[in-house]
């Protein structure tokens, strides 16, 4: 086989039959970097905030976006169970309201360092049977909100 | 072997080239084109599906090619260049129609349709490469599953079916290569009219050859968004020569083949190696002709 | 839910399911 790299198609060689060229490296005239950053990924999102301010942010949040919650358990404050109208049309066109459910929970990491974690929790549709396929859903209603909650804690903290 | 490599491609489904496990990019269409060149960069990607949260369904796969038709259009408005900041993904459609360019792509298939309905539909898209979205069966929405690639498709097909080493007709006698109305250019080339061919002939990649048609390089569709995330929109009256001077240093060559290879070398390559497109080149090195992975894909398929 | 930090404006949230029996990680960037 003849398949092979083209050696003057190599950077550091184009590079210098530039400055053959007379075209010498600047910094306008210098290879861009698009080493890929490694995305730091964490679960849910961190706070140093006293727990109870940021339970009650996530309240006000909540409200704020017209979600609705159950009352937590008396010995639970730290979890809330939360219900999510989102309206989208279907494939008729039609606009469909499902109810997203999401559990919202505030774990403590270390002395001041608290996680807020997000967990799906099912939709829940009136009378509809029991998830039948519990291996094809569609998680971007539920990638929705949760960024529609975060932003909405990004922007009132 | 061409048509037990069929064979294979209609007993498999795409579902069958996802690996365990494996990730999805997603951009919302409120995304600046900044903002999507920066995210698209920092994956390593060049395209990404898209969704409208509004409507909570998906909104056509964003591409390298999208990007060129607003190079062009910005180069065609050059006061218009700071709108890179400001234009958001769901203002493509009518950029693209201003410019009379091809919209973006809305195909998509079933993640358990047969590889070889997915390929059909690979080959006949303009990035080469279709979304596989099923439905939940709960609620109607759409789920994009997975992107399948032309080149991650071949690279299945070398990975798995070893009929590949048995197509060994030399590419000159299939008559494999694009050769006639190439669109080229050379180092002092402006790249304004290198992006007016990827806008207007959705080409991915020119050649750049000297005065005697020798190949030196190519330029690429990537170049072009590497360089606006390093400078925006305002550096098109460069030439090509020091375009190139911009290109990221992990940069792994130009691949080339002579029209002597055959397709099982040309395999062989792709099992081993990424392999994008290989330039067809004489004995002296000059530019004959380009073999890209759809003429590949479409060999295999309907050759 | 996971989340990274923000950058140039965008949000990115993931969430890791099953789809059949292979993983999925669906990620989705928002403009902030």
């Amino acid at each position: 086989s003849r398949i092979a790299i083209l050696p003057s198609s190599l950077p550091q060689y184009h590079l210098a039959y530039m400055q053959t060229h007379g075209v010498a490296m600047s910094k306008k005239l210098s290879p861009v970097s698009v080493k890929k950053s490694k995305i730091r990924w964490h679960f849910g999102i961190r706070s140093r905030s006293y727990p109870l301010d940021v339970v009650s942010e996530i309240y006000r949040a909540l409200k704020n976006l017209g979600a609705e919650w159950a009352r937590h358990r008396n010995d639970d404050l730290w979890t809330i169970n939360v219900r999510w109208r989102n309206e989208a049309p279907n494939d008729q066109g039609e606009m469909v309201a499902e109810l997203l459910k999401m559990r919202i929970q505030l774990y403590q990491l270390e002395q001041n360092n608290y996680l807020v974690d997000f967990k799906f929790d099912g939709f829940e549709n009136k009378g509809a049977a029991k998830r039948r396929h519990d291996d094809t859903f569609s998680a971007y209603p539920f990638l929705r909100f949760a960024t529609k909650l975060i932003l909405e804690l990004a922007v009132s903290s | 072997a061409l048509q037990s490599i069929r064979e294979f491609l209609q007993s498999k489904t795409s579902y069958d080239v996802l690996p365990v496990s494996f990730k999805i990019v997603m951009l919302d269409t409120k995304l600046t084109l900044k903002g999507t060149l920066l995210t698209l960069l920092q994956n390593g990607i060049i395209s990404a599906p898209l969704w409208d949260s509004n409507q909570s369904r998906f909104a056509g796969l964003l591409s390298s090619q999208d990007f060129m038709n607003v190079a062009q259009y910005l180069i065609d408005r050059p006061e218009k260049a700071e709108e890179i900041n400001t234009i958001t993904l769901d203002q493509l459609a009518e950029i693209e129609s201003t410019i009379g360019a091809r919209q973006i792509e809305t195909s998509r298939i079933h993640p358990f349709k047969s590889l070889y309905e997915t390929c059909q539909h690979i080959v006949e898209s303009k990035a080469h490469r279709v979304p596989l979205i099923d439905t939940d069966p709960e609620t109607g929405r759409e789920i994009v599953v997975s992107v399948l690639t032309q080149y991650r498709v071949l690279r299945f097909v070398a990975l798995n079916c070893k009929e590949t080493q048995d197509l060994k007709i030399p590419i000159k006698d299939l008559n494999l290569a694009t050769r006639e109305n190439l669109h080229t250019a050379t180092m002092d080339t402006q790249l304004a009219d290198v992006v007016g061919a990827f806008s207007k002939y959705g080409v991915s990649c020119v050649p750049i050859v000297d005065e005697n048609n020798k190949l030196l390089n190519v330029y690429e569709a990537y170049d072009v968004m590497t360089l606006i995330k390093g400078n925006g929109f305002s550096d098109f009256s460069l030439s090509i020569g020091k375009a190139l001077m911009r290109r990221p240093q992990d940069f792994e060559g130009v691949i080339t083949c002579s029209e002597h290879d055959s397709v099982a070398h040309i395999m062989e390559t792709i099992r081993r190696s990424r392999v994008l497109r290989l330039c067809m080149v004489d004995e002296e090195g000059k530019l004959l002709g380009l073999v890209t992975l759809v003429d590949i894909l479409n060999y295999i398929m309907f050759g | 839910l996971a989340t990274t930090s923000i950058r140039h404006n965008v949000l990115a949230v993931a969430s890791v399911s099953r789809y059949s029996s292979k993983y999925v990680t669906q990620i989705l960037y928002t403009p902030l």
